[in-house]
């Protein structure tokens, strides 16, 4: 099983955009995918149509171990991809857990207790590097990183990649794979510029497939679907699908 | 003198863009302005430049009264614009308050310790609804807050509402001023969609000025300066210009 966080604590880099349609692409390549919402703003549940009242079953509910995890996990509209929706009472658990022991450590306990039926677990993580982003962090093996080609995009990565050496000291198998490139605009010389200064900072671990900008992929989440069941035809469906077929391809050398 | 957060969780909504640029425009018009970088991220400073090493003064020395605010407040490009620049040591400030009483008062006593010196401090604030921004919140008195013409969009604003209101319990004179539409690309029917729907969801606080998309406001940060000074002739200038005269003309009725 691979345990994967798509993380960048910034906003607006296409995290949830990745997590969901990456998922979705998986699960079309007959792999059994679950996706994580460890959010509180909660965009992931929301890309699949789906928000949780306070109080009923989510994320919040398992990690407290108030709820079974077939009482929290939800079907979408694509075979073998489930989700376990963020709550919105997510947002209160930083402050809930501050000080107390091993609060790191919930989410990787909540994942020993699920079924041993998933292929892939995606978890998409807030703009931040938090309490939630570090449970998420010590649960997880692999880290995608999304990066926009825009200006601000390599400036945060050095706190990235030193909270993630931190993490490793708790999580021996946590590993950075690699780097996305998105929502890219080619018509641009800023984009491809910076497209270039990420190939010089990070060498091979790019990922090959870049994220194309592509209004389709903006326009899916207001039908609650992922991309490839948007619009089949069009340049995110393309690229998430790709993308997809590097993830796989990794599977073999793990 | 208009004390003004630039506010929302969602990430990537064009926040910091707003302030270096709506604060660039507001001292073109002969107002005395100051900008205060209160995201850990320092993408305002970054937009002007500057990157402050750890211990050297900055926004968290000047809370924590280690430094005087004429040790900490720089010049930037552009006459009467001031910035207090974010350090990287801001990260750990929720960390470090948590739990101790008035913690949430120490931007306002930083105010307190300033020179009456300016028309306008305007703040950019993380994507989040932290320590910083509750600190932010309980100094300023007017919320600005860009939303982008995406899906997500409104969905996180009945907390960010929420929140502003708690914190008009112990700051009675905060308002939320206006909405502002960015990051605008009225070539797609989901921008044109969003737009109406923002409209009718906040009426008449919905500034008149939209920010349209424009690849020039993404590529000025890179030479660390405003818009109206990397391109006079471009949308976002024109935007950014008709926005600072919509505020200035606020300036009466309050
Ligand atoms: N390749 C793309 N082309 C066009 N629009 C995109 C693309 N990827 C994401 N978007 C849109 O850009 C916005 C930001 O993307 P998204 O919400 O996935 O980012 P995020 O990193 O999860 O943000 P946050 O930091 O707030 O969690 C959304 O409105 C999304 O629909
Ligand atoms: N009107 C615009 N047209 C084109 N690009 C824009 C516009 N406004 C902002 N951008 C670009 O979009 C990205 C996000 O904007 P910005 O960083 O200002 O958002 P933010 O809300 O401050 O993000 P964060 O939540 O990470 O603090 C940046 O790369 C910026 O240069
Ligand atoms: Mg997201
Ligand atoms: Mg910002």
């Amino acid at each position: 099983m691979r345990k994967i966080i798509v993380l960048n604590q910034k906003g607006g880099v296409g995290k949830t955009t990745t997590v969901a349609n990456l998922g979705a692409a998986l699960a079309q390549m007959d792999r059994r995918v679950l996706l994580i919402d460890a959010d509180p703003q909660a965009n992931l549940s929301l890309h699949f149509g789906v928000e949780i009242p306070r109080g009923e079953p989510s994320l919040y509910t398992l990690l407290r171990q108030e709820d079974a995890p077939g009482d929290v996990i939800l079907p979408t509209p694509v075979k073998d991809l489930s989700l376990v929706p963020a709550g919105i009472d997510l947002a209160g658990l930083g402050v809930e857990l501050a000080g107390s022991e091993g609060r790191h450590l919930l989410m990787r306990r909540m994942l020993g207790r699920l079924p041993d039926a998933y292929d892939y677990i995606i978890v998409d993580s807030p703009p931040s590097l938090g309490v939630l982003t570090l449970n998420a962090l010590c649960a997880m093996e692999e880290v995608f990183i999304p990066l926009q080609t825009e200006f601000f995009a390599l400036q945060g990565l050095s706190k990235l990649l030193g909270t993630v050496k931190r993490v490793r000291r708790v999580n021996k198998k946590l590993r950075i794979t690699g780097v996305i490139a998105g929502m890219h605009d080619a018509r641009t010389c800023l984009a491809k510029e910076i497209l270039e200064e990420i190939k010089n900072h990070f060498g091979p671990r790019v990922f090959k497939t870049v994220i194309r900008k592509n209004v389709r992929l903006a326009e899916a989440p207001g039908f609650g679907l992922p991309i490839m069941q948007y619009d089949p035809d069009c340049h995110g469906t393309e690229d998430y699908t790709a993308l997809a077929r590097e993830v796989v391809a990794m599977e073999a050398a793990r």
